[in-house]
């Protein structure tokens, strides 16, 4: 099976990177099941746009894809 | 694509830029000013706007560089990761650009970011579109290396831009310097699309050459010379007014009888037209078209009808490409002064004309019989201009 490499830091920079570009917005209490759940949803959002398989967890592929240099402009369209 | 929505565009038609105050060190001043001009010509040229840069004052495109947090709510990252943002059009901070300064920016080098390229992506943000997810537009996030000097803005971004301010009706792109200068009088400068020089007073050397369905088309830098039934005299007009996408100069050019396609080549690439339509998946790369990957680029192409083939130009020496089987014929590519003998060492340009072969080197160029490889005549190029 393989193992993900997935960190806590890279928990860390996936939710401020889905926070910059997907809106994900602040959860009062993180760690509730809501919490994860509107992560998750956001990653599966991200995963969509570019053409990722679409997970709703954070996997290798997708943490390679946010570490790509970029325009910080929104990409959900929150950016008006 | 996508737009920002909400009428989020300029309602009007002339846009004004900065110039930039705090230049980044990795390129010189005017380096920087000509990446931002051209990044703003790849928008003026298929839309009725047109860029005019302040020397002072608050223009609608404010442009800077700043490395992380730097005033507005949006701090930049160190290297790498965010390169720039830009901001929907609307009064105070829309329509500014902001470029990280902790990045390496260049001029054309794929060592670092290619401002001209950030630029341009940033720049559309500036006038209303936001991101697409087409991998191939220039408005896709993620940043991906491509040839400034021969960049052409993919049909997605041309059909989002054109969405929220039309299509270019003249062809040509202006941009503008209007400002106060030390003695405070006002100066303007205004860069238009290349004049087109009067052929018949000098020399003229032509960069390709190509048939189109029986009429001719010269090309030379940004522009090409028309030759149809309808005039006795050949039209000039800019490449980019019959091939919204093809890149701003060509090498090379030819057309295919059998499809009635053009195709044309600059550097490493080429595309392949239908009418003025490109076709998908192009521009593609010469090793696709059977070059070795050593071909940095082609001189001359020249579709011979009588044998079906299609003889490729490169320095000293030229491929057969056999448009049946699509593919190059074996035992090429063979010396031009050898087995050509009469057109010298290398071609600039090539066509055919009733049933002659014309190969053009620097003004000048060679009617040839090639079932029997002789050189008929020598002529003037600017003779096909009606000089």
């Amino acid at each position: 099976v393989p193992v993900s490499k997935v960190t806590v830091q890279d928990e860390g920079f996936a939710k401020g990177y889905l926070k910059r570009f997907f809106n994900l917005t602040e959860e009062k209490d993180p760690l509730s099941r809501k919490g994860a759940d509107r992560m998750s949803k956001k990653l599966s959002e991200m995963q969509k746009f570019f053409g990722l398989r679409i997970t709703g967890t954070l996997d290798d592929n997708t943490l390679e894809m946010m570490k790509k240099p970029r325009c910080g402009v929104a990409d959900e369209n929150i950016a008006r | 694509y996508s737009t920002f929505g909400d009428g989020l565009k300029w309602s009007k038609n002339t846009v004004t830029y900065s110039r930039i105050v705090d230049y980044t060190p990795d390129l010189s001043q005017a380096e920087v000013d000509d990446s931002i001009r051209r990044a703003l010509e790849v928008w003026a040229k298929v839309t009725p706007l047109t860029f005019t840069k302040l020397t002072s004052g608050t223009a609608d495109i404010m442009i800077s560089f700043a490395r992380l947090s730097h005033g507005d709510n949006y701090p930049f990252d160190g290297p790498d990761g965010t390169l720039a943002h830009a901001f929907a059009p609307s009064p105070d901070i829309g329509g500014d650009a902001h470029f990280d300064d902790d990045e390496t920016f260049t001029f054309r080098s794929s060592t670092g970011y290619v401002l001209f390229l950030v630029a341009a992506h940033e720049f559309g943000h500036s006038l209303g579109l936001s991101h697409s997810e087409d991998r191939s537009a220039l408005m896709y996030p993620l940043y991906s290396y491509k040839d400034p000097d021969t960049f052409v803005l993919p049909q997605d971004d041309v059909r989002g831009i054109q969405s929220l301010y039309g299509s270019n009706p003249s062809g040509d792109t202006t941009t503008t310097t209007t400002g106060s200068s030390p003695s405070g009088d006002t100066t303007t400068t205004t860069t238009q699309a290349p004049t087109i020089p009067d052929v018949c007073s000098s020399p003229v050397e032509f960069d390709a050459v190509t048939t189109l369905k029986g009429e001719m088309f010269f090309f030379k830098d940004s522009y090409l010379w028309h030759s149809s039934s309808q005039s006795s005299t050949p039209q000039k007009s800019l490449i980019s007014s019959f091939w919204p996408n093809a890149p701003t100069s060509v090498d090379a050019a030819y057309e295919n009888p059998g499809t009635g396609n053009v195709l044309l080549f600059k550097g490493n690439q080429y595309w392949q037209f239908r009418g003025k339509t490109v076709l998908p998946d192009y521009p593609k790369r010469l090793s696709d078209f059977g070059f070795p990957s050593s071909v940095p680029k082609v001189d001359a192409a020249v579709h011979v009808s009588s044998i079906s083939r299609t003889l490729l130009f490169v320095n000293n020496k030229y491929w057969s490409y056999n448009e049946g089987w699509r593919r190059m014929d074996r035992g090429y590519p063979k010396f031009i002064h050898r087995h050509l003998p009469g057109i010298g060492h290398r071609v600039d340009a090539a066509f055919e004309n009733r049933g002659q072969l014309y190969f053009s080197s620097g003004s000048r160029q060679t009617e040839y019989h090639y079932q029997r490889r002789r050189a008929l005549h020598t002529l003037m190029n600017y003779l096909w201009l009606g000089c």
